[in-house]
């Protein structure tokens, strides 16, 4: 564990806390994407599958049941909570699953370390990892005036990512057999999928003007 | 204590 893993690891747990706390202080879901929490449900049980099987530290076990826990009560609240699910701008969010899961699936099939059906669900976890943020991305791009906790989750969810490639420098420089390069060229993809966000995020945030991305 | 390989990464 090194300082920028747990960095990233907090930032990606802060995001989510932001998250919950927004959507319980405002009861709205206003501008969040039921697709991407879903995505993100299915990413967190495909890779912990390995909760049954082999225990890395108590860290590793209790982060990853937070991890479980909040995306689903995220994906309650706005399926079934008699206030927040109200909120929910389904006719906006409407990203097709099926463009993003199937890809990853084929992908992973093909492009895996282990033919074996945890390893295969561990690498189709990375790739629709890298691109499950794409829903949210296209609704933020469709709401005038996103409000300052959505831009915010959005934002501390690509600090993470970009702590974790700094992370896996760290790694390669200090572990002398570290390599995965299934997992890097993901984790770029993924932060490459952030740029345009942060640039808007940083250029509204320098001119003190409320976050909105151009179509 | 951990592993080598990204499995190790959440």
């Amino acid at each position: 564990m090194n300082i920028f893993r747990l960095a990233g690891d907090m930032t990606h747990l802060l995001s989510i806390i932001v998250l919950l706390l927004k959507m319980n202080a405002t009861r709205s879901c206003r501008g969040v994407s039921l697709k991407t929490q879903e995505l993100y449900a299915v990413v967190f049980v495909c890779r912990y599958l390995d909760l049954f099987t082999n225990f890395i530290s108590l860290y590793n076990t209790v982060m990853k049941l937070i991890f479980l826990a909040s995306t689903f009560t995220i994906i309650y609240w706005m399926r079934f909570h008699k206030v927040i699910r109200v909120t929910y701008d389904r006719e906006q969010d409407t990203f097709r699953y099926q463009f993003l899961v199937l890809p990853c699936l084929v992908l992973a099939m093909v492009l895996n370390s282990e033919f074996t059906v945890m390893e295969v669900l561990w690498t189709f976890s990375i790739y629709l990892e890298a691109v499950a943020i794409l829903p949210q991305l296209v609704l933020l791009q469709r709401t005038n005036n996103i409000d300052n906790l959505t831009g915010n989750y959005v934002f501390l969810l690509g600090s993470y990512r970009a702590l974790y490639i700094l992370n896996w420098i760290y790694r390669f420089m200090t572990e002398p057999n570290y390599r995965q390069y299934l997992v890097w060229i993901s984790g770029i993809v993924q932060t490459i999928v952030y740029i345009d966000f942060f640039y808007y995020y940083i250029k509204s945030w320098r001119n003190n003007e409320k976050l909105s991305l151009p179509a | 204590e951990e592993e080598e390989s990204g499995h190790d990464e959440l």
